[in-house]
């Protein structure tokens, strides 16, 4: 079955950049 | 010149086709926020609480060119166009409303491509300062890009002197779009 990961805009926004700085470091 | 679509996809698979817009998008921001000139010379710390403070207040911005507000429809970033009442039925409806207002607002402001990218700098860097640790270093930043914007609308439009004005007035719209409507929930499917 299909499951989905839910969270907010601000959340995901925040996970994106914390991950694009981490991968950078 | 995209289709309308909506009618044979479920709400579902509208509100993944959304939500995965934003991935693409926010990183576009991050890369958009790397050029800013002086952006880099913050500390990380700072870089990266500015982004999460800003980039969802510089999507809005960049996103008024996917609201057609004559029509009433909103093109996402993968193409495709949706009319109003379909993505209202999604329960984005205050979230949309907002969108269409502001951008009409922006849209008639009638900025060029590169008075709209400096005006996402300065969107940016004049975001929430909660959790910045040198102050003085990202005002010195904003003083610098406002200064920037305000000589080059001011150079192209020597007559229009209240341009500069309407568009800092958008800033506050923006700080209430993103409180309002940041903790809307998007959902990704894991397959």
């Amino acid at each position: 079955p299909k499951t989905h990961r839910i969270m907010t805009l601000a959340d995901h926004i925040s996970h994106i950049i914390t991950q694009d700085f981490a991968r950078n470091q | 010149a995209w289709p309308v679509s909506g009618a044979e996809r479920s709400s579902q698979e509208i509100w993944e086709s959304f939500s995965q817009c934003f991935t693409p998008a926010v990183k576009e921001v991050v890369e958009f926020a790397k050029g800013i000139p002086g952006f880099q010379e913050l500390s990380q710390h700072d870089q990266v609480m500015l982004l999460k403070s800003g980039t969802f207040q510089v999507l809005m911005v960049r996103f008024c060119t996917l609201f057609n507000a004559d029509e009433r429809t909103v093109t996402f970033l993968n193409g495709q166009t949706y009319p109003l009442p379909t993505l209202r039925a999604l329960g984005m409806g205050s979230l949309l409303d907002a969108m269409f207002d502001f951008s009409e607002k922006l849209g008639s402001l009638g900025l060029e491509p590169d008075e709209m990218a400096l005006f996402m700098a300065v969107v940016l860097v004049s975001a929430d300062r909660s959790g910045i640790s040198d102050m003085r270093a990202v005002e010195q930043l904003q003083e610098g890009l406002s200064r920037a914007l305000r000589s080059l609308i001011t150079c192209r439009r020597p007559d229009d002197t209240s341009l500069f004005s309407k568009l800092l007035l958008r800033l506050p719209d923006l700080r209430t779009l993103n409180n309002l409507h940041s903790d809307k929930l998007l959902a990704f499917r894991i397959d």
